[in-house]
């Protein structure tokens, strides 16, 4: 159990350390196991260096980096055994547009290879905007939710005239 | 396996039967604050052999089926089926004989769930085995649930080992 | 000092009823004190019924009804012993359109008698159309932070050509 | 009292002399994330008495000083005023005489803080008394931090009622 959690850590902080300088557009960042010696006592920490900053553990950082350098995270542990389907609620929720266009960005080339179908639960219309398709859940009826298909097309159009 | 499809009917706000298809690439979800796009994802994670009320936002497990509104009466049962493809036959050998693979969960009110596979009772352990084998499952890193980001912001270090582990 | 959190209890009560109807337009909800008949060793738990649901305790709603009955509950403290100053950093996050709608017009209500400032840091296009003036934050130097003052007007037309 | 202007110099990301006008009405912070919003946050808390660092997201009070960037070096010195108007004279009586209360806090590397009223130095008490008649402060329910309503939705039953005692 050592070793294979061992191993693990090594590949995830691999893919973790390429991750994070995609989504941030440069910077680093590296996972320390802490605080044991045994590693199945130990606490995982993580360290974070975005673009022209000081390196920092992740509680110093501001709200988006946090969710940032976790989604990081996530996906590094996702394609050290990937999944046939990956589902995201609302995960974007405090990014700002530019992290927003890279997370997207991340998620079309993890989408490429066909391997995964991603279900991406979210408020924010950029990310609307850069999906394949898009399903609303409506309560036209009190209390009861209804599932529709919703044409990107005609979605973005509507979207620019409520703003207008 | 591949995901193909998702049916809900009697979960939690999907009182009628409703058909997700999950097709290639992005699928987004959209909607008002409270209008069911999270138990979508709380009904994938249902089917796939989810066992704790918990992790459901419940008290029991009783409290996914379809409670009543002022217009419609509470159900009694609850049912979710995914369907899959099968045809690179990666699921465990008692499953794998088939191109596609339909598997349900249906809860009855105080008597508990049964769980099928291409209509043939199998334990909820089977269930979490076939979605273990192709590296999914309730409490995979690869399902993220609402809050989920914010908890690991949160967690302790010794948590954040775990998950790692639990990912291993 | 028992005396004290059964008055301030039931002030706080009265304000989040009366808020939580408004920001959810409709529906009804109020605070309980539980586990416990000293009200010095009691819990305080939180029953919401957004229009058209059944009545559940906080932890069963929805992320965004989660939030929203926060907010009427954070109002009612404040309307309970109204500041000078008032900051809310971000709570309008998991919000959609028309809760930030109803959220805004609640703000807008609270001061107009001119007793309190508000400051809103928020990521919402709909947040900042609302307000009556806005600061920007950025980080033109990388680390070092700048304020700047942006002109209402000019930034809803550079979002809505970035939109577009 | 009143709000009137936050002033900011060598606090954390705002090394360089920061002025922001509190205007009436509802004023908006934009901006990037990582770029400074929640720093302005702090700095209010902090001039107002907040002496916590984890409160503060720091291990220890030191961090809120300007800490360097590849091209500065880092400060040994931080600075926050805030300017209030006391026409309306509900100050403590110590600092009751003044139309205008100009209230700063002054942090240097390994000294400590020292807070002044209108120039004369006072205790962190007394700034913390100030704000505490006109039913503000750092741990004041009008001041929500960021995370500050998710944190209230996970907490317990008893650590909200806390909340409430606190604001009572
Ligand atoms: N057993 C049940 N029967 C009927 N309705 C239920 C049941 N359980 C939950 N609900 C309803 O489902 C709603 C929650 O839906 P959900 O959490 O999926 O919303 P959401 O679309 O994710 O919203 P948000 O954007 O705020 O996260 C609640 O308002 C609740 O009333
Ligand atoms: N002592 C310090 N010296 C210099 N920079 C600091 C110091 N402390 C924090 N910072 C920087 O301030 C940044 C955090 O700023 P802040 O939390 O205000 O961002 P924000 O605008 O609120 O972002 P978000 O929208 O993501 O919440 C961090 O990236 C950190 O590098
Ligand atoms: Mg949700
Ligand atoms: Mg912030």
């Amino acid at each position: 159990a050592r070793e294979r959690l061992l191993s693990a850590f090594d590949t995830v902080n691999a893919h973790f350390q390429k991750l994070f300088s995609r989504l941030f557009n440069g910077g680093s960042a590296y996972l320390k196991l802490i605080e044991a010696d045994d590693p199945l006592e130990s606490g995982l920490e993580i360290y974070a260096q975005p673009p022209g900053k000081k390196p920092a553990v992740l509680s110093l950082l501001s709200g988006g980096e946090q969710t940032l350098t976790s989604i990081a995270l996530i996906f590094a542990m996702f394609l050290t055994n990937p999944a046939p389907i990956c589902v995201l609620d609302e995960v974007d929720a405090p990014l700002d547009e530019s992290n927003v266009d890279r997370f997207c960005t991340l998620l079309e080339d993890l989408a490429k290879d066909g391997k995964t179908r991603f279900m991406v639960i979210t408020h924010h219309r950029m990310t609307m905007a850069r999906m394949d398709r898009l399903y609303g859940v409506t309560m036209s009826e009190k209390g009861v939710s209804q599932l529709v298909s919703v044409d990107l097309a005609q979605h973005a159009l509507q979207l620019d005239q409520q703003a207008a | 396996v591949q995901f193909n499809k998702l049916r809900l009917s009697g979960f939690k706000s999907f009182v009628e039967a409703t058909e997700l298809d999950i097709g290639k690439g992005l699928t987004g979800i959209i909607g008002p604050n409270g209008c069911g796009k999270s138990n979508l994802v709380e009904a994938l994670r249902w089917v796939m052999g989810e066992n704790s009320p918990k992790r459901m936002r419940s008290s029991g497990m009783d409290d996914v089926i379809f409670s009543g509104t002022e217009q419609r009466p509470q159900r009694n049962t609850a049912e979710v089926s995914l369907h899959l493809d099968n045809t690179d036959r990666t699921a465990p050998a008692e499953m794998n004989d088939a191109d596609e693979l339909h598997v349900s969960r249906k809860i009855e009110r105080e008597v508990g769930s049964v769980y099928k596979v291409n209509g043939k009772s199998v334990r909820m352990r089977d269930v979490q085995i076939l979605f273990a084998d192709s590296s999914i499952g309730a409490h995979s890193p690869a399902m993220v649930s609402q809050g989920r980001v914010a908890d690991m912001i949160n967690a302790k270090p010794t948590q954040r080992r775990m998950v790692l582990e639990e990912a291993a």
